[in-house]
């Protein structure tokens, strides 16, 4: 699904070049739960921006599903993206004067689904996450974890076959935490591919695979014993 | 240094109450340190926001170092939370068209410390969160861990009594997080009080004490066997 070669990100700051991204080059097929992790600034972030679209390499070629992302026009990307992939930021990026349930049910909007179905799909799609109860409430009105769930409910309402999650859980308790997990095995299981970025060993043992990135290098790409 | 009294906070959503904070009763020495810890949703948030002064209870009392907080003037509420409380925001509350150096200046602009001496205290509290080589980046340019890093510098800038940390290493790798967390031990070994919102184990771990709270209310207060 997803194939990156020597992938290079670099930020100029003045007359100062700071790379986040080094060379990196991996596979990943369709249906499995990869981690990514790393130290803070170790390039995570950036590596899920790109590999999303959201973000332009300095350097290097990314096929997304055979497609080539850096050929795509802005109108097929953007389609692609809203599609295919769903999104969780690990700044959550909700629409401060926008309801729970209208911040979920934006994918939807983009992707012209009628209002009814619209409704309906972020209503579960908030269930599914434990916030019924609180559809109507904006931001500001919920908590951080209830935020970040928010955040992940918006991801997954398109039914996307690729879901990006940076520090999906990082502001959630552990039980909270666990539930968040469980819903993304399942989704894994239904054959959704999932790429998670996370710090908590207890979460990055949920996947399959484990990517290790330091200075922006891809360091290590290891199987491991799923929990 | 903190005593309170039954403190309730409510939300009013339309017709609907809902209660954040009940009837929390606690006592907080100088020199201690605090962890905090609950399920999503649970109070912890609010909470700290009502220790900083930053809201106003809905109902009972509250002691800062022998002072009604409820009965001090905006400006005298202004005055000891600038100079005597640092935050760690959950959300971390940076100015985004800010260089990391004059965000974690900005409490002594409030203290009015001369500009050369603000320009070398930020500077060194930029440095013991590692952040030295980043100080003219503005938070869009720097990754997750590393705007929390800054807020945290922010905090203790200003060398506060006390310290409101509200999730403090959640987008902290592990190391970056035990780092913190030394230099939170240390300050606290100096003298400094620090009350540590945290849903991770292994940080809550570094406190002497912990409070539990669920649905609003403190069900737990125990000492614990530092690590
Ligand atoms: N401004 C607000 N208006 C309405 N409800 C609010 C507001 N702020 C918080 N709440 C609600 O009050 C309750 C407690 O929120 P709080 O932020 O204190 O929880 P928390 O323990 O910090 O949770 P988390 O671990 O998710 O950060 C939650 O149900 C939340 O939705
Ligand atoms: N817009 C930007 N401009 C300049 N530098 C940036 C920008 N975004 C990120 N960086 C820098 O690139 C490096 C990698 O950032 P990235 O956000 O990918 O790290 P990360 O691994 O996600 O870290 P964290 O665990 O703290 O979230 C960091 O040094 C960061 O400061
Ligand atoms: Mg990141
Ligand atoms: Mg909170």
């Amino acid at each position: 699904l997803i194939e990156t070669l020597r992938l290079c990100k670099q930020y100029r700051m003045g007359t100062q070049v700071l790379p986040a991204l080094r060379d990196v080059t991996v596979r990943v097929e369709r249906g499995e739960f990869v981690a990514v992790m790393g130290p803070s600034g170790s390039g995570k972030s950036t590596f899920m921006n790109l590999l999303g679209g959201l973000d332009q390499p300095t350097s290097g070629g990314y096929l997304l599903d055979g497609a080539d992302v850096g050929r795509l026009s802005g109108l097929d990307l953007a389609r692609i993206r809203n599609q295919k992939i769903g999104f969780v930021f690990q700044s959550f990026n909700l629409l401060a004067r926008t309801t729970a349930l209208d911040n979920v049910a934006l994918p939807l909007v983009y992707s012209r689904v009628p209002r009814r179905e619209r409704r309906a799909r972020a209503e579960r799609a908030l269930e599914s996450v434990g916030l019924s109860d609180r559809k109507h409430h904006l931001p500001t009105q919920l908590s951080g974890g209830q935020q970040q769930r928010v955040a992940i409910a918006r991801a997954l309402v398109n039914h996307p076959l690729l879901i990006l999650a940076d520090e999906p859980t990082g502001a959630l308790d552990s039980r909270t935490g666990e539930e968040i997990m469980a819903l993304f095995e399942r989704l894994n299981g239904e054959g959704n591919t999932i790429v998670l970025v996370t710090h908590e060993p207890d979460i990055a043992a949920h996947a399959d695979r484990m990517l290790r990135f330091l200075d922006g290098r891809l360091v290590s790409d290891a199987r491991v014993e799923r929990a």
